[in-house]
């Protein structure tokens, strides 16, 4: 069930919120 | 932005109504499609070949042993206390009755707890069920489990008012389901209308007798498809969001709502995405499932066949509750995931749709779910979902345009978006 690549993410939630932003 | 380019698109512009007119075409020409019928393959093929038409990649079909239920001629006749012909329809792989047809009095109960306090009545009767609609996942139970609870107590066959909040004399049909080492008996629905009639008839003291006839048969399963199709991502192309409804209906109305709508908007949100020349990260899958009505035949083989590459799929999404004016996106996932949805729900502003609610599910995307991977699935305004499920009356006309175009807009957003980031949902 695990995703490894998620378990070492670079990212954190406040520079997903960033990324998704840039969808407007 | 992307997602204000996909909504223009579908809203205002050159697709609007695209996905309505698709489905016109597919119900129209091809009626509803029972798993096992011709009718279904039919759908398949011309589904096939449209989305090979539209250009989408890796367009193929997996091949699935799907169950083969046939109807045959029904009918239901109340001989007491008054001759009244009665709409009946029966209940997916229901036996038929014997070639004349069973005449027996009727014992009306309004509950399983009921049924058990008059068991010592039930004996060569036909139970009629006349529960009331609290919801339809509450009141299911009496069609899939009526026939084996009456089966229990020596009833002969059962009637369950169809569950559905509003009737205009409809009856609606669905899957029953009988148990081992419990006698078979035939199951069918009834009318709201009948129900509550026999029910008023039974208290007042009338002894009602009525007489069913059945022709239905379960024939040895039949060979049929999962329809798949792509937007190969152009970064992680072995990670996927898959994007899915069921082409498989009852065999009643048009099987338009429930679910060629959602299997529609389904290829709509990629044709959408292909249209503006988007191609993201990972690869949006289209999966169109076969026999989703008899128990999610179709998707228990994708899962069987695919779930060794579960680590690879981001986010499971299927359409099966209608595709009216959207309210919601249901979502099932991690704290992380969901706080990362809810962003991405922000994009849908333009639509007036930014809610994220819990219980993302649905029957052919409840196996990866329950593995640990990521649900969505559509909320729209479902106050006229169940009045026309599995009857006559699942026709086009139920639907909008234009509530379509919504649907299938917030549908192709969410795919893209989940597709195109640079990481995978997070699981638990």
């Amino acid at each position: 069930k695990a995703i490894r690549r998620y378990s070492s993410s670079r990212k954190t939630i406040q520079e997903m919120e960033e990324e998704i932003a840039s969808y407007r | 932005g992307v997602a204000k380019a996909i909504i223009n698109l579908a809203v205002d512009g050159k697709a609007q109504n695209r996905s309505y007119e698709r489905l016109s075409l597919l119900v129209d020409t091809v009626g509803p499609r029972l798993s096992g019928s011709r009718d279904l393959e039919k759908a398949i093929q011309i589904m096939y070949r449209s989305l090979l038409e539209d250009g989408l990649q890796h367009v193929h079909l997996e091949p699935v042993r799907v169950p083969h239920w046939e109807r045959g001629e029904e009918s239901l006749i109340m001989l007491e206390p008054r001759i009244h012909t009665m709409a009946v329809m029966g209940l997916g792989s229901s036996i038929g009755t014997p070639p004349n047809g069973i005449t027996a009095p009727v014992l009306v109960v309004n509950s399983f707890e009921d049924l058990h306090k008059k068991a010592l009545e039930a004996l060569g009767k036909i139970v009629v069920y006349n529960q009331p609609f609290v919801s339809y996942q509450d009141t299911v139970k009496y069609r899939t489990r009526g026939a084996v609870q009456a089966a229990e107590v020596g009833a002969v066959a059962a009637l369950v008012r169809s569950v559905t909040p509003l009737s205009i004399y409809s009856p609606h049909t669905g899957m029953q389901e009988y148990q081992e080492n419990v006698p078979k008996i035939p199951a069918a629905c009834i009318t709201v209308e009948d129900a509550e009639m026999m029910a008023r008839m039974a208290s007042e003291g009338h002894q009602i007798i009525v007489h069913l006839k059945m022709g239905a048969r379960n024939l040895p399963e039949a060979d049929s498809f999962n329809t798949v199709a792509e937007i190969v991502g152009w970064k992680y192309p072995d990670e996927v969001v898959l994007v899915s409804g069921h082409l498989d209906s009852w065999d009643v109305g048009q099987g338009a709502m429930d679910d060629g709508a959602g299997a529609v908007i389904s290829w709509e949100a990629l044709s959408l995405i292909k249209d503006l020349g988007l191609r993201p990260k990972r690869t949006l899958r289209l999966v169109l499932w076969t026999a989703e009505e008899q128990g999610g035949i179709g998707s228990l083989q994708y899962f069987l066949l695919h779930k060794k590459n579960i680590s690879k799929y981001s986010l499971v999404m299927e359409s099966d509750l209608g595709t009216f004016l959207p309210i919601a996106l249901q979502f099932t996932g991690s704290e992380e995931a969901k706080a990362i949805m809810k962003n991405i729900m922000c994009l849908l502003q333009p639509l007036n749709t930014t809610q994220l609610l819990d219980g993302g599910e649905g029957t052919d995307i409840n196996y990866w779910i329950q593995a640990g991977v990521p649900g969505a699935s559509l909320l729209d305004d479902l106050s006229k979902y169940f009045t026309f499920h599995h009857s006559q009356g699942d026709t086009m006309s139920v639907l909008n345009p234009k509530e379509m175009n919504v649907a299938a807009a917030l549908w192709a957003v969410v795919a893209y978006v989940v597709a195109d980031l640079e990481e995978m949902l997070p699981r638990d």
